[in-house]
């Protein structure tokens, strides 16, 4: 029975990809049946595992909108384990289209349900909003990881995000839990990063899960997806790659 | 009589604020009376020039919602011409609450009308979106300038931008024109980077303005605002900062 984990931040251009992508691909590599859910219009998750936008016949917007089954649009990746359910930009208006839907909230979580027993992990890579897709992502969720960029002002941001994730405990999905928060960008020679880091992890000390891996600023990492290729598999000794793979262990409970 | 240009971009984090109040200084430095409209409720350029967010009486919130003159929202700052037009989070829901309003998208351009004629700039910073406050903004706006960060997909976005502008063009303000592209956070030792740089340049060559001037990723830009300074004040022998005065001076037609 898989794991449900949204990846989410409403900024933009946090690490949320990069993440989902990176993630997924130390799962897998470590053996577990993985599936990786683009939930994001810009389908970013899709080509950086190299694949085309608009080409598979089925994506998210078909499961989201028109009831199609979510076995008959994921697919198997060239990375053993690893699986995608992509997306397309059909779902630009998805929020509009389904805003009358009975239980528009619940419609990923209904349809992930069907398959999960096939998976030890599902990811759910979101896109930069608070919307439609992220709430149907946390609803559908047993946990989200929150990828933070080590920043001037990141705090700031996080306070909408756990109030959408406070609403949907509390009406959509109680048992939604915090996986924790993984650094992102970092650049271990700035100052003001580190500042950031420190104050991070003694505010939410006892409360939310810090991850100790800190993913760092990396041009590898930046490369991999124009190659359509996760990091482990572009640059697999660099510290981008070993950052993720220490994540995922962290994250699988490995020590 | 001002020229009103918006910074926009709905991406998240491509250095639209960083770019608004590094501009809006280097004007001012240059004798240029110049305003800078806070649109975001993140409100991150009026916390980059040092002040807090909800403690003004009065903010763009009120301007657009309570019609307030806009005269009674901006205030001068420590810097010599340069005057701030703050925002604040009750600009939050603003979206749905004039969401039946009369002219709902000409209400900034009416705002501002009654005061062009003190400045020679008025520089809006938009948030990360192509909804009602952005609308607003390239309403009101002799022209868009549009911040690109050098990374794997950026053209990518810049599509459902082109189609907003040309949206507006077409229905609310034939005359809005495109200032142009700034390239930045640009690492000139990556090949990704430069390989952006390129593609951008060649694809715009003869229909839209792209800079000379490129930002470079710099720690400098990155720590200015959490000391409540532009960054000329805060390290003005930086590349930082004459990458940003050399863009004010391509701004102004100074060769
Ligand atoms: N650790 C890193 N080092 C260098 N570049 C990175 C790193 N992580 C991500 N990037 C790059 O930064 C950009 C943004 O990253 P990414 O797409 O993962 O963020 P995102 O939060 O998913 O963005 P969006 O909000 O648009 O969905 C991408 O070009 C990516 O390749
Ligand atoms: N050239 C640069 N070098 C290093 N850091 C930068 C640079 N430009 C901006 N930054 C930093 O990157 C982050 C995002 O920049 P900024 O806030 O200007 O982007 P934005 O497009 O306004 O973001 P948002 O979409 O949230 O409004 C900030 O922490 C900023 O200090
Ligand atoms: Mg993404
Ligand atoms: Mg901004």
């Amino acid at each position: 029975q898989a794991r449900i984990i949204s990846i989410a931040n409403q900024k933009g251009g946090v690490g949320k990809t990069t993440t989902a992508i990176s993630l997924a691909a130390v799962l897998a590599e470590h053996g577990k049946q993985t599936l990786l859910c683009d939930l994001d219009p810009q389908a970013h998750a899709t080509i950086g595992l190299g694949y085309q936008k608009n080409q598979a016949q089925n994506s998210i917007s078909e499961v989201l909108l028109d009831g199609v089954p979510a076995s008959d649009a994921l697919f198997k990746t060239r990375i053993e384990n690893l699986f995608l359910l992509p997306a397309n930009s059909n779902a630009l208006g998805i929020e509009v289209q389904l805003i009358d839907a009975e239980n528009r909230e619940t419609i990923l979580k209904r349809s992930l349900d069907s398959i999960r027993y096939k998976y030890d992990y599902i990811l759910l890579d979101c896109p930069p909003s608070l919307g439609f897709l992220t709430v149907n992502a946390l609803t559908a969720s047993d946990s989200v990881l929150i990828p933070m960029q080590c920043e001037f002002l990141a705090m700031e941001g996080l306070v909408q995000l756990l109030n959408t994730i406070a609403h949907v405990q509390k009406s959509l999905n109680p048992s939604l839990g915090i996986e924790g928060i993984v650094l992102t960008m970092h650049d271990a020679r700035t100052k003001l990063s580190r500042e950031v880091e420190t104050e991070i992890r003694q505010y939410f000390e006892g409360r939310i899960r810090v991850f100790e891996s800190v993913i760092p600023r990396s041009i590898k990492l930046s490369e991999a997806p124009s190659h359509g290729v996760p990091i482990t598999q572009y640059a697999n000794l660099t510290a981008g790659a070993w950052s993720y793979t220490n994540l995922g262990e962290e994250l699988m409970g490995i020590e």
